[in-house]
Formats: structure tokens, C-alpha cells, sequence
């Protein structure tokens, strides 16, 4: 049966096996900008797909989005398929996309943690870790915002394998993580890498692990201001922004540190909206507009990327 | 399938240091099994705690006798996810 995006139910949570069948049909309808690429495994075995959004080119800069690397905030996965299917949408539409796509790639996992991902489907609705075991303990799973080499173990963070925080036994111990950072050392032109998750309305940037600003603090925040200000124009939804360690606490071993900290300058994450009567269990209805608002926010950061070479 | 029923979630604003450092100590209060969706950070931000029906009693008398205002944000955590259920298998059809 032929397939089409036009068919997709943007405005629904879907499981694992339809977010893996649309980006298929994504890839379909999109043979000359869009291709599915597999990083690694999950721990349970999973492929770790990426969407890849290339007009050609040899390894030119690149732009890393990941959504959904605590499983249980479906909003942030929905978000994510909206925006790929924006992305690929407005190639050759919008102008900002266009001059992006046409000098740079962007690298797009929708679903970071497959496993916890479809374990939230199947048995536990609130599970926000990875499934790996854990030697010596009854309890499953590592944050794995907390499993990056960027501070690793410090505070912010969970030596107990039965806390939500746990950062696991070692830097990148989880597949997820370590296909990531193989994946983007392996590249070596990544430029930006923006992590979404969700809920408390914030946009942030390094440092979580250590209290000195970093380097590019005053760019960084400015542009996250302008991001938050284009984000709140939609709707009026307000974000915070600013430094992790200022903004909420001190948080080690997460991904935006170990980008920034690996070179890659544009190192943001977003919290999604927080409507202050669901936490993450945001309702569908939410899907669209959350996804919606985000949107020139996240093309503010990458039309900067483009703008301010390095 | 893991049941949430009767599992409240409650957003707490920390007065003050003080206050924060007393949720901290009821994060690792093993026993109460609070699952935090939001940590508790600076003074007038909102913490957002999962609370089991079994320690929301104990929970709420924790925070009512230290004086930190809650207000209950999600009433039963189950009936929100039959909700999201009942939605998901009425967009599939």
C-alpha cells in the first residue's frame, strides 16, 4: 500500500513502531533531501535511526537535534517528528531552511532511548531511564543525561542505581549515549548539537558540571534570548534561559557540556512547555502547538549556526 | 502494565534555602519512593513531585508542618493516563 506523510496523525502520540514506519515514508517522499541512517544499537537491540537532511555535499557542517532521550516525555518525540516533517516541508519554501539545508546537513534522532521509549508504551508509562541492568542491583536503567564525559558522577547526578539520576558506571556506558558520541566524533564538523526534552519552558547552554561561564557565554545567551523571545511571539509562551548551573542547578555528565566541551559551540537544550496542569503528560492537543512555537526558536539557533562560521 | 492509580503530583514552591534543602532530604527518603519530574532549584520556582498514594499522606504532613506550599497539580496520575490511552486508540481508528 503506498504510504504518505499526508496520512500521519501529527497531532497523536504513536509508538515505536510507527515513528519507525514513518520515517521510512519521510525518507519516501523525500528521496533527495532526506536518509535514514543507523548509529548503533539500544541496549535491548534496537537501531538508533537518524535521519539525515542533506541537499549534498562532503561531510559539510552539520547541525545535531536529538529528541526523546528520557522516554517518558512524549511531548519532546511528537515535537520531534513535527519538526522533521517541518524541516523537510520547507526545504525550497521557507528562505532561512533553504540557505541552511543548502550549506549545511542536520542529523535528526527522534527517538534517542528506544528501549525506555517502548517500555513506556508496553509497561511503565513514567519510565524516563535507559533498560540496561545494572551489576549488583535490582533496579534498571541509567539517565542518560547524566551518562556523558562532561563532569561525569559529580552533583546534579546519582551514584544510586534506583534514582531517576543515576549516571550509570561510566562515561557513555550506555549504547545510546556512545553511539551518539562516536557518531558525532566520528563526523568532525558538527557545529551545533540541540537537545530537546521537556517540561519547564527553558532553553540552556553550557556549563551544567562547573559554575564558570563558559567562553561563549555572552553569544550563547544572547542567542537564546532571541530564540525565547521568537518562541513566546506564537503564543506567548515564556521560556527561561540561560546557563544550566544558573538557570536550574548543577547538573553533570549531560550531553550539551560534553558537545560544548568536544568543540561543538552551539551547544543548546530546550525544556518544552509546561502548561502547570499535566508536568510532561502533556495531552495531544499540545502536540502541535508546542511543536509550532519551538520552531523559530530552533531556526533562529540554526540560522545563527550558519551565519557565524567557526 | 505498571498502575498509577491514586498517585498524586504535587507542585511544591520552596519558600526559601531552607525549604529546598528539606526536599532534597525528601528525595532521598528511599521508603516514600517520590519520583521528582521537576527538582526543586531556587526560591519561587515550582518542584513538581510524584507522589504513591501510599506516602501522600505522609508526604503532605511532611510539607505542611515545615510550611512549604503545595497545590495538587495532577489529582490521579491514572485516570490522565487512560485519558491519553483512550486519545491514542481513537486516532488509530
Amino acid at each position: 500500500m503506498e504510504r504518505s506523510t499526508g496520512t500521519f496523525d501529527f497531532a497523536s502520540y504513536h509508538t515505536i513502531d510507527e515513528i519507525y514506519n514513518w520515517l521510512d515514508t519521510l525518507v519516501e517522499n523525500h528521496p533527495h533531501l532526506v536518509s535514514k541512517i543507523q548509529i548503533g544499537q539500544s541496549y535491548e537491540n534496537r537501531p538508533l535511526y537518524v535521519l539525515k537532511f542533506s541537499t549534498g555535499g562532503s561531510n559539510r557542517s552539520a547541525i545535531w537535534l536529538d529528541t526523546g532521550i528520557h522516554s517518558r516525555e512524549w511531548i519532546t518525540q511528537a515535537t520531534g517528528i513535527w519538526t522533521a516533517n517541518k524541516i523537510a516541508e520547507e526545504y525550497g519554501q521557507d528562505p532561512s531552511i533553504t540557505a541552511i539545508l543548502d550549506s549545511m546537513d542536520i542529523f535528526f534522532e527522534i527517538v534517542t532511548n528506544p528501549d525506555g521509549f517502548a517500555f513506556t508504551h508496553s509497561s511503565n508509562r513514567l519510565w524516563r531511564k535507559t533498560r540496561s541492568l545494572n551489576a549488583g542491583s535490582s533496579c534498571v536503567g541509567v539517565d542518560a543525561n547524566r551518562n556523558w564525559d562532561a563532569g561525569f558522577g559529580g552533583s546534579g547526578s546519582s551514584s544510586n542505581p534506583c534514582s531517576e539520576t543515576y549516571h550509570g558506571p561510566y562515561p557513555n556506558s550506555e549504547s545510546e549515549v556512545k553511539a551518539i558520541v562516536d557518531f558525532i566524533l566520528g563526523h568532525g564538523n558538527v557545529k551545533s548539537v540541540i537537545s530537546i526534552h521537556s517540561y519547564s519552558q527553558m532553553l540552556l547552554f553550557p556549563y551544567g558540571y562547573k559554575t564558570e561561564p563558559a567562553p561563549d557565554y555572552q553569544e550563547l545567551n544572547e542567542l537564546a534570548k532571541k530564540a525565547v523571545s521568537d518562541l513566546a511571539a506564537v503564543y506567548g509562551t515564556k521560556y527561561t534561559y540561560g546557563s544550566i548551573v544558573d538557570t536550574i542547578y548543577q547538573a553533570d555528565g549531560t550531553t550539551v557540556d560534553w558537545a560544548y566541551d568536544n568543540g561543538v559551540k552551539y551547544s543548546f537544550t530546550f525544556e518544552l512547555r509546561d502548561t502547570g496542569r499535566y508536568g510532561f503528560l502533556l495531552p495531544s492537543s499540545q502536540i502541535i502547538p508546542t511543536a509550532t512555537e519551538t520552531w523559530p526558536a530552533l531556526l533562529d539557533i540554526m540560522l545563527h549556526v550558519l551565519e557565524h562560521p567557526y | 502494565e505498571e498502575l498509577f492509580v491514586g498517585h498524586q503530583v504535587l507542585r511544591v514552591t520552596a519558600d526559601n534555602e531552607e525549604h529546598i534543602a528539606l526536599l532534597q532530604g525528601l528525595a532521598e527518603q528511599a521508603e516514600l519512593q517520590v519520583d521528582f519530574w521537576r527538582h526543586p532549584t531556587s526560591p519561587g520556582n515550582p518542584a513538581d513531585l510524584r507522589v504513591p498514594f501510599s506516602s501522600l499522606q505522609a508526604v503532605k504532613i511532611f510539607l505542611e508542618s515545615n510550611g512549604i506550599p503545595y497545590s495538587i497539580m495532577i489529582q490521579d496520575v491514572q485516570e490522565l493516563l487512560d485519558e491519553e490511552k483512550k486519545t491514542m486508540l481513537k486516532s488509530r481508528r
